[in-house]
């Protein structure tokens, strides 16, 4: 149990470095294991710093950068054993649209490199623009969904209807 | 192993039958507030085995089954599959003789769910190991369920740990 | 205690109700005062139906229709004794925009009916083009934080540049 | 009362003086991820009486004092100040014999903070009073943060009740 998971550890720290340093156009992150010297006890602390600030506690990060962070660990965990199908629900919300540009680069270089097929539920107009392939869900009949397969311009007008 | 399509029928919103065709890369799904996007989203979790009704978002599992609207009578059956292209046999030992997978799970009110692999009837547990095994099912980093990062930001750093566990 | 606590609950559920119809355009909601007899002990519970729905927990809504709901509920306290500023933090992120349109609608009816000043920071273009002012808070030199008054044009390159 | 204009300086991110008027109606507030958006908001729950560090999104109040950048050396000083518009004279007696109030909140690094009103020193408690009349004040629902209605949505019952108690 205690080998695997500090094997583990040292895995996903690699992966989130990078990851961190490629969503963010460089800054540095790294994880540590706090509290109880048993790592099967321990917690796992999230250290950052975005480009030319200093490296602090996730905490402390914005409420966007926070969200960047976690997506760069979710993925450095994901990279060690890459699932068939990976599903994402709005995670870029909190984004603004430098943030959701290079999160759209990651996902579809995920996408790529691993064969992984993405599906991502968003509100943003520049993901639905990067995606490979769009579909709505409308409520045309109250409380009863319905799929249908959309192109950008159709995915725009579904966003204001209710 | 590629998962190639999901099919939902009186699962929560989704009173009629509903198809879709996962294409390789990134597919987006879009629409407006309550329309049902996340209600997708937990026909993966549930057909992948959840057991919990909280993760449903719900307290019985009974819920999941299309309530009915002002207009539509409530149902009583609700059915999620998921076709798997198993192709490059690489699931387990269990169910690694076909090309293709056919992974149903059907719930009938008041009589809880079966599950049935191409046809056959299984366990839970056999499901729930089959999407393990592929680094993927509900409790998966892969399905980041609305308002998981929000959860992970708050969750102390012993609540952080699991994520280490399942690389490991 | 118990006798203030009773009329407060009163007063908010009438104002969350009349809030509520009037963000969804529609549909019913109400609070109840749930468990202990004792109202000092009890729990607050949300019910709610946008139009064409059953009525339910608050937790069986999708992520948008619990954050407007959210809202009614915290501007049905508010208009019990208005406060000369308000303060609100990205609260229109889960929000589409037909949902961000009636959102704004209801600040500004609120600020010209009670003359309480609003203050919203968001990321979302049809908030920023429906306010009275715009700043932009940008960080040209890293770290440093410099607040400037901004038009919508401005404003929206800002939404652009990290 | 009207609250006319934030100054702020050392404080957070925002390490020079910097002024905000606060024009009638509704003023927005815009920018990318990290800029600074919410650390105004925070500067308002300060200079109105925070006591508590972990609302101000730190473990100890002195990390609200500028921190540094590579280019930029710590600061062991900072000040926030509120200017209301007492023209109605609608505040509570302590402070009503003026028409414009300024609040300051200053904290130097290891010393702790100290409260002034138009050049007079007063406790954190007659802030927090003087704000709590007015309806408004760290702890009011007027105060929205970034995440705030996510954990409304995830409380339990019991602890909404404190929006009833604050109504009452
Ligand atoms: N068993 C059920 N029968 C019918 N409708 C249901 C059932 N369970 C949930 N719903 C409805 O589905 C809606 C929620 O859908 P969902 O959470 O998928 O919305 P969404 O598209 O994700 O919206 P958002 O953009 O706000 O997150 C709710 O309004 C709820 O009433
Ligand atoms: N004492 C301090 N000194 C210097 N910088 C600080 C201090 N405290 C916080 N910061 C910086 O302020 C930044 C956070 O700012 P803030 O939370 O206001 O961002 P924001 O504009 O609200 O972003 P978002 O859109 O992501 O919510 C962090 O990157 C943090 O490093
Ligand atoms: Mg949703
Ligand atoms: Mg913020």
């Amino acid at each position: 149990g205690r080998q695997r998971l500090l094997q583990s550890f040292e895995l996903v720290n690699k992966n989130f470095k990078e990851l961190f340093r490629n969503l963010f156009g460089g800054g540095k992150a790294e994880l540590s294991m706090s509290g109880d010297s048993d790592p099967l006890e321990a917690g796992l602390e999230i250290y950052a710093s975005p480009p030319g600030k200093k490296l602090q506690n996730l905490a402390l990060l914005s409420g966007g950068e926070q969200a960047l962070t976690t997506v760069a660990l979710l993925f450095a965990v994901f990279n060690v054993n890459p699932a068939p199908l990976c599903i994402l629900d709005e995670v870029d919300a909190p984004l603004d649209d430098t943030n959701v540009d290079r999160f759209c680069n990651l996902i579809s270089r995920i996408s790529q490199s691993t064969g992984t097929k993405i599906i991502i539920v968003t509100h943003h107009r520049m993901t639905m623009a990067r995606v490979d392939r769009l579909f709505g869900v409308t409520m045309a009949e109250k409380g009863v969904s319905k799929l249908v397969s959309v192109n950008l311009t159709e995915a725009e007008k579904l966003r204001d209807i209710a | 192993a590629k998962v190639d399509k999901l099919r939902l029928a009186g699962f929560k919103s989704f009173t009629d039958q509903t198809d879709l065709d996962i294409g390789p890369g990134v597919t987006g799904i879009v629409g407006p507030n309550g329309c049902g996007k996340s209600n997708l989203v937990d026909a993966f979790k549930w057909v992948m085995g959840e057991s919990s009704a909280k993760q449903m978002r719900g307290d019985e599992m009974d819920e999941i089954i299309f309530g009915g609207t002002t207009n539509r009578p409530a149902r009583n059956l609700a059915e999620v599959s998921l076709v798997l292209d198993n192709n490059s046999r690489s699931v387990n030992d269990m169910f690694n003789d076909t090309n293709e997978l056919e992974i149903t799970r059907r719930i009938e009110r008041g009589k809880g769910s079966v599950y049935n692999v191409n046809g056959r009837e299984v366990r839970a547990k056999d499901i729930q190991l089959l999407f393990a095994d592929l680094g993927s099912g509900a409790k998966s980093t892969a399905l980041v369920s609305q308002g998981k990062i929000g959860s992970l930001i708050n969750s102390k750093p012993t609540e952080r740990r699991h994520l280490l566990e399942e690389a490991a």
